[in-house]
């Protein structure tokens, strides 16, 4: 199963998620994540 | 010939599975080909409605072989044989090799006697320990909203998603068109018919969606504005002219002028984002809500239950506008916010706990589905594939359901 989200957000919101994802990522985007995990803000 | 029969040395071998699948894929081919033909034939004499046009994905030879089988009744089929009781015996080693082979964290679960689990479609649907998934406290954070693994995240350009590198799908495929919005029918006097009650109630494409000077108005029409659709509820006292007038207003507000599309941001410095989770057969199977935020309408699309394994998602164009899904549209502290689970062969049911009346993978939902393709068919207009409730009453202060950081919205349940 999959969810997809799709949402609208300052343009400067990227660069936050891309350094919230560069921190803790594990084999390129395909990155483990759990349940209440940040991964923007 | 008994001489014969009798001396000659018998060896039995297994079939190759491979040449199993292929003969069940070329068998039902075959009756497909067939039952369409008969359709065909049927619809020109006039004795069957049109039916949804089923749509044969492109892709490699495994594609093209899976879009040959009956995905959803063979999905329907695997979650009537999860909710068979396993025998007690059973259910302990059972769940421990399932875990063992999906990588399942059984010292996670809310309740850690297995033999408590009836059978496996009820281990699958677990709940957690309170505390063992904590939601992020800093109150600017996006939480992912389930267990999994982020296959892909990018700013959506020219309303295209990217599935994969060099292969993209419409936004508006996956959402759906636009729908008049309760600001916009209020704003031209419309009483919007919301049959919500608290926890929510679903209304079928085909259902009375707006009132006009007592003529009740379908979504369908009001997005193509076909006024002689129009069904007559009471008595009119208001001018066939006042009448166009309001259709004509309705019809302009709906089509939202500004060329834009209706889920374009509504401030120039902001953007769409897309995110897709994936969640793996041994993950927890419950989602929530990633930022605080209210739901406004979802619609459901009945649509075809392929895997969205990361190969598939690789390999089939389009996977999610082709899937049974469920589309929630709301708003957020920026905008524009959509929650999509997305349907797959094994865990064809998507719940959501605040809507006690959604149904997927259901037969009956897929014959609502054809009915209105062949209404829509008979009325000279495109289906727009998808049946559509709002959450309105759920809270009238806020005119949808609201819901906070980390609170559970509903699951996947197997088949």
């Amino acid at each position: 199963s999959t969810v997809v989200l799709v949402f609208e957000a300052p343009m400067g919101v990227r660069k936050s998620f891309d350094e919230g994802w560069g921190s803790g990522r594990e084999g390129g985007w395909k990155w483990k994540i759990d349940n209440g995990q940040t991964w923007g803000s | 010939a008994g001489k014969a029969w009798r001396n000659t040395k018998i060896e039995w071998r297994p079939i190759p599975i491979g040449l199993g699948i292929a003969f069940l894929g070329l068998l039902q081919l075959y009756r497909n080909q067939r039952d369409a033909e008969r359709l065909r034939k049927e619809e020109l004499e006039g004795d069957n409605p049109p039916r949804r046009k089923r749509i044969r994905p492109s892709g490699p030879w495994q594609v093209q072989v899976m879009s040959t089988l009956p995905l959803k009744a063979l999905s329907r089929l695997w979650g009537r044989f999860n909710e068979l009781d396993l025998p007690g015996p059973l259910r302990i080693p059972g769940f421990k090799l399932y875990a063992w082979i999906f990588g399942a964290n059984l010292d996670e679960m809310a309740e850690p006697d297995l033999r408590t689990y009836p059978n496996l479609a009820s281990f699958f649907y677990r709940e957690l320990k309170p505390g063992a998934r904590p939601i992020d406290q800093d109150p600017n954070a996006i939480v992912s909203p389930s267990d999994g693994k982020v296959l892909s995240f990018g700013m959506i350009e020219r309303g295209e998603v990217e599935q994969v590198k060099g292969m993209t799908y419409s936004l508006e495929a996956l959402l759906g068109g636009a729908s008049p919005s309760r600001e916009a029918l209020e704003s031209h006097g419309i009483e919007a018919a919301d049959s919500l009650e608290s926890h929510g109630s679903s209304m079928a494409m085909d259902e009375e969606f707006a009132r006009v000077n007592g003529i009740s108005y379908t979504l369908p029409h009001l997005l193509s504005g076909s006024k002689d659709q129009a069904k007559k509820k009471t008595a009119m006292d208001a001018s066939t002219a006042s009448q166009e007038g309001t259709e004509a207003k309705v019809k302009a507000d709906l089509a939202l002028g500004d060329g834009r599309p209706w889920y374009a941001p509504k401030a120039s410095h902001n953007a769409l984002y897309y995110c897709v989770i994936y969640l793996a057969p041994g993950d927890y199977h419950r989602f929530h809500s990633p930022i605080s935020w209210v739901v406004e309408s979802r619609r459901h699309f009945a649509g075809e239950l392929y895997s969205v394994s990361p190969y598939l998602q690789r390999t089939l164009p389009g996977l999610f506008v082709l899937n049974e899904r469920v589309v929630l549209l709301g708003r957020w502290r920026w905008g524009f916010f959509s929650y999509i689970p997305v349907g797959a062969t094994n865990v064809g049911s998507v719940k959501l706990n605040f809507d006690a009346e959604l149904r997927t993978n259901s037969l009956t939902t897929d014959t609502e589905a054809d009915k209105a393709a062949a209404e829509a068919a008979k009325r000279g207009e495109a289906y727009s594939g998808f049946a559509e409730a709002t959450y309105y009453k759920a809270s009238p202060a806020l005119r949808g359901h609201p819901l906070q950081r980390g609170e559970e919205m509903g699951g996947f349940q197997l088949g």
